[in-house]
């Protein structure tokens, strides 16, 4: 099975961090 | 919760391992396998099938179109060291195996870096994506799961053999001048 993220609008200038 | 280096007592593709309870990570450049010892039956006699000596469901996880070889470093050492003296001969015994508080797996995909820890107990994990990388190339496939499906919560669960293994909905967010700011995110299978 795969698995993927959808992420809504964010600031694309700074790190973002995904924690599932 | 800690990550052993591995220095020869499990598979030599394994770079690091965590010991749980019910479980021990095991963590490849390829893959996360996550072996799950069943819970024995409450009242059960020493020897009879369950605990420590059961056959374990395994769950394994894979990055698709990730990098093969990025490298996985041990973080944050800590104080504490694993010996293992297995059997009779000297030569094979690993002593002062070092544990780290975070597994770091470096360019999993162009500009992500994949992070494991502990947190009360349970293993962990964040992708760290830098400016200007496209987050949804993160795909993530398992195997050895009965079920898959996503909650109303948006909790990702699986199940493998009668256990389930929960991943969080995914908290997602950015430091703005300081602060946690929140980004709105789910789990597409």
């Amino acid at each position: 099975v795969r698995v993927g993220f959808q992420v809504a609008a964010y600031d694309q200038s700074r790190p973002l961090v995904i924690d599932p | 919760l800690s990550f052993e280096a591995n220095r020869g007592q499990t598979d030599s593709r394994v770079k690091f391992l965590s010991r749980g309870s019910g479980y021990t990570l095991f963590l490849t450049q390829r893959e996360a396998v996550l072996a799950l010892r069943p819970a024995p039956a409450r009242g059960t006699r020493p020897g009879a099938s369950g605990g420590e000596d059961a056959t374990p469901s395994v769950l394994r996880m894979h990055l698709l179109g990730a990098n093969p070889a990025a490298p996985l470093s041990g973080l944050d050492a800590l104080p504490g060291t694993v010996n293992y003296f297995v059997g009779h001969d000297p030569a094979k015994w690993q002593t002062h195996v070092p544990t780290f508080a975070k597994v770091k797996q470096s360019q999993v995909y162009p500009g992500v870096d994949l992070v494991y820890y502990g947190n009360q107990r349970q293993v962990e994990f964040d992708f760290l994506v830098t400016p200007g990388t496209d987050p949804t190339a993160i795909r993530l496939s398992f195997q050895g799961a009965d079920e898959l499906k996503v909650d109303e919560q948006g909790n990702l669960l699986l199940r493998v053999n009668g256990g389930e293994v929960r991943l969080a909905t995914p908290h997602v967010y950015q430091e703005v001048q300081g602060k946690q700011q929140r980004v709105a995110a789910r789990y597409i299978v």
